[in-house]
Order: C-alpha cells, then sequence, then structure tokens
C-alpha cells in the first residue's frame, strides 16, 4: 500500500496548453518572443542555436547567463507574461 | 527602457481611447476605472492627456478577446500570454488586447461589485458570516429567488449591509439589450434555453435573449460571470459541480489531478468521465489595472524593460501598492518629454465607483426579496452620488442652461435641476456621466440647440455635440472658426433659429447651427449690445426669453429689450430656501 501513485495526465477538451516538456516549452518561447530567428548585419535571416538563444533571453530577463535550460530560466518561461515580443527583428 | 525602432511615438499628445468590450470577470465601472487608473500611471508623468470616446475612432482601442481574436496573435488560454498591445501608428496600431480566458481581477482575488441592496454598489466582503455561517462567495442562502447575494462587511447579522452579485438574473452586458437580465426560457433557432448559452458564437462568450424569443425579437445580452464560475476550459461561466468524479475518484472540492502544471480545476458536471465537462477554479487572478498600464505603455511607444521591477518588464508580477519605476519614467519622458506646469484637471469626485455607460446598466428594477432578516430597503440604480454635496453653496457654477424647460447647473461632474413651473422643488445631485458620458467633470457652457435638440457643451478649447446618448466630438472649438487662441466659452445664448451667440471674456461670436461656423462680422464687444452687465460674466444663458449673466453668486437679468431689470442670487434660480 506505499507504492507511490503513478500519475496519470490527461488531456483536457479544449486546452490550449498542452502537456510539453520544458525543453519543448523553452524552443517554443524563444521562438515566440524573438530569440531565435534574428537579422545578420547583411540583413539576412539567420538563427541562434538554442544555447546562444538562451543566453539572450537571460540577458533579456536579468537572469544568470549560463546558457542552459536552468531552473531560474524554467521558471521564467513559465510565468505569465505580455504577449508582445522582446526582441523585434 | 526600450523604445520601437525609429522611436515611433504619437504626433499629439491629446490621446484618446475607446473601450470596445467588456469581460465579464468585472463590473463595467471596474473595469473603466482601472484603464482609468493605468492611462494615469503615464499621464502623471508626462504631458500626455487621455480622452475617453464613445463611438468613432480613437488612437487606442481596447477589446477583450480569446484565443483567436482578429489579428495574427492568438491568445493561449489561462495564463500564458496575458494581453498585448501595438506600437504608436494607425489602424491596429496603438490598440490593446486583453486575454478573456485570463481570470479579471484586481489581482487579489474576486472584486465583487454589488447592486440594490442598502450597500450602494460597495464590494463583497470575503469571508462575510451570515446566520451562524461564514461565506466565501456570493450565496443564495436566505433567498428563494435564487439571486446569488453577498455581504459588504465582514458580519452581515451586526451591520445589515449586502447588495446583489453579478448574475444573468439580475443584468447582461453589451449586446443590444439595453443591460435587461436574460428571460429564461428563450427560444434560439427554434429551441428552447434555460440559461446562458455559447450556442451560435465562437468566441466562446455566453450570451441569453433578453426576451422570451431571439427568433422573433433579436434582444440579447452577454452574462456576467457568477464568483464561483470557472474560467476557461470548455465550461467557461460554469459553476463547479461538487462532488464529482474524475477517473473514477471522488472530489468535494478544485483538483490538480490529471495535469501536470498543477493548476486548480473542477468538473461542471458530476462526471467527467462521462461529459468531459470542466474549467479551471477561480483564483487571485490578474490585475486589469497592472496589465493594462503595462499595455498601454506599449500603446505609447515603449517596448519591454530589462529590469525586473520595471512596469515594462514583460513578465507578470502583483503589486499592491503600485508606482512607476524610474526606468518607465525615463523610457516614456525620452519620448514625450516631462510633465509640464500644474495638473490641468482639477479635482473630481472619484471615479472608483463611477456607473459603466447606461447600455450595460441593470434595469430600474427591485429584487423580489432580500435576504430574510433585512429589512426593505430602496434599491439604488444610479451611481451613489454624494448627498453632501449642497448646490446652494456652490459659490461659482461651471455651467447654467436651460434643457427642456428645466434649468441645468454644473459644478465638478454633477448637475441640479430647478423648475418655475409646476413642482419647483430642486431636483439632483445627477452625475453628468450618466446622462452624457464621455464629458470631463469640468464644463464651461452647456446649450441646447433650438432646432434639433441636439445638446452642446464646451470645456476649455473643445466641444461634444449629443443627440440623445450618442456623442461626436470632442472637437476643436478652432473648428467652428472660433480663434485659436480662445482658452475657453463661458456662455451661450440662442437666438432665433439656428443662431447662437458664444460669450469668451469680453467678447461674443454668432454660431451659424447649420453650419457649424461662426457668422462673418465677429467677434463683437459685449459692451456695445449688453450695456449694464458684467464684462467678466462667467455664465450666460437664455431662460424664460430673457438673458442671465452670471458673476459668482450674482445674476444680471436683461430682457430681450436689452434692459436690465433685475439682480439677484444665482440660488432663487436654484429654488434654494
Amino acid at each position: 500500500w506505499c507504492h507511490p501513485i503513478k500519475t496519470i495526465f490527461v488531456t483536457f477538451p479544449g486546452d490550449v496548453i498542452k502537456n510539453m516538456t520544458d525543453f519543448e516549452l523553452a524552443e517554443s518561447y524563444l521562438k515566440r518572443f524573438g530569440y531565435m530567428e534574428i537579422l545578420d548585419k547583411s540583413g539576412q535571416q539567420g538563427a541562434l542555436s538554442t544555447s546562444k538563444a538562451l543566453r539572450r533571453l537571460q540577458n533579456q530577463l536579468g537572469l544568470k547567463e549560463t546558457g542552459k535550460l536552468d531552473q531560474p530560466t524554467i521558471d521564467a518561461i513559465k510565468t505569465p507574461r505580455c504577449g508582445v515580443p522582446d526582441v523585434r527583428n | 527602457y526600450q523604445t520601437f525602432d525609429g522611436d515611433l511615438k504619437w504626433d499629439h499628445n491629446d490621446i484618446t481611447y475607446r473601450i470596445l468590450s467588456y469581460s465579464p470577470d468585472l463590473d463595467a465601472s471596474i473595469i473603466d476605472d482601472a484603464f482609468v487608473r493605468a492611462f494615469k500611471v503615464w499621464s502623471d508623468v508626462t504631458p500626455l492627456t487621455f480622452t475617453r470616446l464613445y463611438n468613432g475612432i480613437a488612437d487606442i482601442m481596447i477589446s477583450f478577446g480569446k484565443k483567436d481574436h482578429g489579428d495574427f496573435y492568438p491568445f493561449d488560454g489561462k495564463d500564458g500570454l496575458l494581453a498585448h498591445a501595438y506600437p504608436p501608428g494607425e489602424g491596429v496600431q496603438g490598440d490593446a488586447h486583453f486575454d478573456d480566458d485570463e481570470y479579471w481581477t484586481l489581482g487579489s482575488g474576486p472584486a465583487i461589485k454589488t447592486y440594490y441592496g442598502n450597500a450602494e454598489g460597495a464590494l463583497c466582503h470575503f469571508p462575510f458570516r451570515f446566520e451562524g455561517k461564514s461565506y466565501s462567495t456570493c450565496t443564495t442562502e436566505g433567498r428563494e429567488d435564487g439571486l446569488p447575494w453577498c455581504a459588504t462587511t465582514a458580519d452581515y447579522g451586526k451591520d445589515g449591509k449586502y447588495g446583489f452579485c453579478p448574475s444573468e438574473l439580475l443584468y447582461t452586458f453589451d449586446g443590444n439589450g439595453d443591460g435587461q437580465e436574460c428571460v429564461f426560457p428563450f427560444v434560439f433557432e427554434g429551441k428552447t434555453y434555460t440559461s446562458c448559452t455559447t450556442e451560435g458564437r465562437d468566441d466562446g462568450y455566453r450570451w441569453c435573449a433578453t426576451t422570451a424569443n431571439f427568433d422573433q425579437d433579436k434582444k440579447y445580452g452577454f452574462c456576467p460571470n457568477r464568483d464561483t464560475a470557472v474560467i476557461g476550459g470548455n465550461s467557461e461561466g460554469e459553476p463547479c459541480q461538487f462532488p464529482f468524479s474524475f477517473l473514477g475518484k471522488t472530489y468535494t472540492s478544485c483538483t490538480s489531478e490529471g495535469r501536470s502544471d498543477g493548476k486548480l480545476w473542477c468538473a461542471t458536471t458530476s462526471n467527467y468521465d462521462k461529459d468531459s465537462k470542466w474549467g479551471f477554479c477561480p483564483d487571485k487572478g490578474y490585475s486589469l489595472f497592472l496589465v493594462a498600464a503595462h499595455e498601454f505603455g506599449h500603446a505609447l511607444g515603449l517596448e519591454h524593460s530589462n529590469i525586473q521591477d520595471a512596469l515594462m518588464y514583460p513578465m507578470y508580477k502583483y503589486i499592491a501598492d503600485f508606482s512607476l519605476h524610474q526606468d518607465d519614467i525615463e523610457g516614456i519622458q525620452y519620448l514625450y518629454g516631462p510633465k509640464t506646469g500644474p495638473d490641468p484637471t482639477p479635482p473630481k469626485p472619484s471615479t472608483t465607483t463611477t456607473s459603466p455607460v447606461s447600455t450595460l446598466k441593470p434595469t430600474k428594477k427591485t429584487p423580489n426579496t432580500t435576504p430574510s432578516t433585512t429589512p426593505t430597503t430602496t434599491p439604488s440604480v444610479y451611481t451613489p452620488v454624494d448627498p453632501s454635496v449642497d448646490p446652494c453653496k456652490v459659490d461659482k457654477f461651471d455651467a447654467i442652461t436651460e434643457i427642456q424647460g428645466e434649468l441645468h447647473f454644473f459644478k465638478d461632474g454633477y448637475y441640479w435641476k430647478s423648475s418655475n413651473r409646476g413642482n419647483k422643488a430642486r431636483k439632483g445631485p445627477f452625475m453628468v456621466s450618466e446622462r452624457w458620458p464621455a464629458l470631463p467633470a469640468k464644463l464651461d457652457t452647456a446649450f441646447e440647440g433650438s432646432l434639433t435638440n441636439k445638446m452642446y457643451f464646451f470645456a476649455g478649447t473643445k466641444f461634444w455635440v449629443f443627440t440623445g446618448k450618442n456623442v461626436l466630438g470632442p472637437r476643436r472649438i478652432e473648428k467652428l472658426g472660433l480663434p485659436v487662441s480662445l482658452k475657453k466659452v463661458e456662455g451661450a445664448l440662442q437666438r432665433g433659429k439656428g443662431k447662437v451667440l458664444l460669450f469668451s471674456g469680453e467678447n461674443y461670436w454668432s454660431l451659424d447651427l447649420k453650419t457649424q461656423q461662426i457668422d462673418k462680422g465677429y467677434p463683437r464687444h459685449i459692451d456695445v449690445t449688453f450695456p449694464e452687465v458684467p464684462m467678466d460674466a462667467h455664465d450666460v444663458f437664455l431662460y424664460n426669453r430673457n438673458y442671465y449673466f452670471c458673476r459668482d453668486i450674482y445674476y444680471w437679468r436683461m430682457t430681450s429689450k436689452r434692459q436690465v431689470d433685475k439682480v439677484g442670487y444665482v440660488y432663487e434660480l436654484l429654488n434654494c430656501p
């Protein structure tokens, strides 16, 4: 009787926020708020690596710049926020 | 702080805004007030002014919407994205959108404004005690008509203060039903409905008919959310159903089982496994004031700041005693400069309890009964006005004019009526905003057009024209042909059909109401046409075919033959004792 209870996650109808892993959530966040794709000096559109994009995000949000998806960064991207992009290309 | 590329900003300082829709979570008056306070955050530190429009295109158009709401940036259900706004410019630029899948409050839980009862529209006090029991939500206990109510102090038994909570049985908002309550059952496309429905809509808003047959009468309104209603999910607006079963287990309160995000939810029928009807449980919600202040920062030209305590930081954080961060001040002043000179707006009555525009108000109706131990009280439909405001002690009215045979006296957002015919009892105070929304509290002149019954109001260098509740304006008085240098219009005399003399200082002009232009040959000096009246009259009006010129508490009455036949106290006209 002391076995841990296995948690079952349910897909709730009409729920826009799907069950996502932290990494999936971070990737979609970085894209949505302008951190992944940037214009270079010649005006060409280029994609940053996730690590570089995370650094930009951490810099913008005043977090320690680790380039990694650490707990403070996960907490930050789960915080409710304004929908206006942080980085405008 | 950051500004948008090219320092996008408004090219004028008198910014206009318009509220296109409301959220069912909050009373319209609370929403109006939250937006007023959010604009004030910015007008306190810049030369910007914000004027509300009730129709037409404003610089900042404000709306609530869910998911795909008409632009290319859909919202995402509860939490996550809260709102967004566009930088200054034409069209959608400058507009602010709020996600109505959020639970909008003032940031610290339900803010439930009451109606009727005896608490004059005060907010519910949670928890409150009633007949030995504690209540943390509105209740229908003690009533037989199903109307939810709450106490507005901690102990109903001791204080007896109560009011009714928002419900579709009391009123609706928006739509075309003039705020009437739902009529149940009602017929829509041949089907009968006994509660609010989202049928026929794809935006998820709950509505009802305000007559028994929508197909026939086409009258409808949106249902306000009860405080016990769930947020989002697929049952927005429905109450939790306790107990409910989920995956074979019974729950008597909200749970986070089945979710990876830890959010509390409940079923809205007794069996989730069978019906799959659910929603999130009400929480503290998001402060509409704080989010609006942030979004209006975007609408004025600020991008996100990376200072965590700045208002323009992108993440939401509730702050009970808000003050604008220096970073935000520097940002907005970089665009518009600092505020100069004294505040041009005189003190006016608190706006925190201002009623919504009349189309959103509940109808004049007394609920059938009151909570069981309450004596019957007079229902209060209109915004309570401080009864201590005594017009017989006002030393200088803002404007005086005759409307529909009654003299109207305006002062600081209030007005009183008196007549020398029939019942001479003075009436009022009334709130100007109830009858003529959009006007500032401080008016300089008002008059009724003799041909069209349109009402004209002047305040400073602006004027408004009302046809009933429909308003045109504000427009600048130079549009009428008055000089740009003119600071205000202080009085008006209707002459013949379609002409009005406008007074300012020692001069007057003749306005042709048909062409909306000043006639040639003006201005003229008062002394030439109106001798023996003060040159510094601040109110000039026509009453019973006589001309009145007021200075402070005195009036000079001039006959149509231009003879001053009486000088008296303004209070006489107001039928003061």
